[in-house]
């Protein structure tokens, strides 16, 4: 179950919600030099870091971000 | 710096000396779907992972694998 950020429309959530998720994206397509994708795949350990930034469990920060549409049903 | 394995280079060493790492690559290689490159590029993680595979200090695989032409120098 692969994690893949939809960047675009990342983009259309209000930063109070999405900009952690935003920022953290950013950090790792600088660290790459990854600027060719719509779209971003990162690591599964990602998920639970970011977890710790949303103070959520991974499922309930999955669940909500694949309600924004930022991240895959499958995920 | 960053780990960048030739992989055209690899498959000119004799298979006794690089088939531990030629096996590591394909497998890497396989979980991502990845068969464009000519070169693979793997986690400072891995360096140590075949260090144990290879039974030798990381930075004295290093050497090795910078020896055969199948490692970038900076490395
Ligand atoms: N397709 C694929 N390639 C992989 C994978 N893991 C490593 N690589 C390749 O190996 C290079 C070095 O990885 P690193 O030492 O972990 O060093 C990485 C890592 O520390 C960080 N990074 C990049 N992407 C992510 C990510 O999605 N999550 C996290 N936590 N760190 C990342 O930035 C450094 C540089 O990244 P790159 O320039 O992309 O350079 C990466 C990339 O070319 C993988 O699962 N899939
Ligand atoms: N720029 C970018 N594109 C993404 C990302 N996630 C998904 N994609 C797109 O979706 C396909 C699958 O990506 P993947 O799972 O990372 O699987 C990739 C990846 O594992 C590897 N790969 C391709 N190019 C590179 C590269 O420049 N560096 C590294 N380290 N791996 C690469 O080969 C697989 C197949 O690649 P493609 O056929 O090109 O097809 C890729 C690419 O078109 C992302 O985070 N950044
Ligand atoms: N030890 C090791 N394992 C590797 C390497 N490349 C791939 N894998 C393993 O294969 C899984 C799928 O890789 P992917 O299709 O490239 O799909 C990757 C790739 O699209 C992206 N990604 C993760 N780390 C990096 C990175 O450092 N650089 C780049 N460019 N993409 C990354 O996130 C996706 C999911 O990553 P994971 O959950 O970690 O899941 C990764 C990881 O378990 C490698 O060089 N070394
Ligand atoms: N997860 C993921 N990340 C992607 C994908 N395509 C590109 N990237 C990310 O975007 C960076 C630049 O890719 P590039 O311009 O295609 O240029 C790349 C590519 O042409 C080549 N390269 C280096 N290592 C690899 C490798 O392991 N596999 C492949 N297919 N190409 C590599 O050298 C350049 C630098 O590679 P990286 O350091 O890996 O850095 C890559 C990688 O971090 C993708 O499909 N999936």
């Amino acid at each position: 179950a692969q994690i893949i950020i939809d960047l675009a429309q990342l983009d259309r959530i209000p930063p109070d919600k999405g900009g952690p998720l935003a920022r953290y994206a950013a950090a790792i397509q600088t660290q790459r030099g990854d600027y060719n994708g719509r779209v971003l795949s990162i690591r599964a350990d990602d998920l639970r870091t970011l977890a710790v930034i949303y103070d959520q469990p991974p499922g309930a920060l999955a669940e909500e971000l694949i309600s924004w549409g930022v991240l895959n049903p499958e995920a």
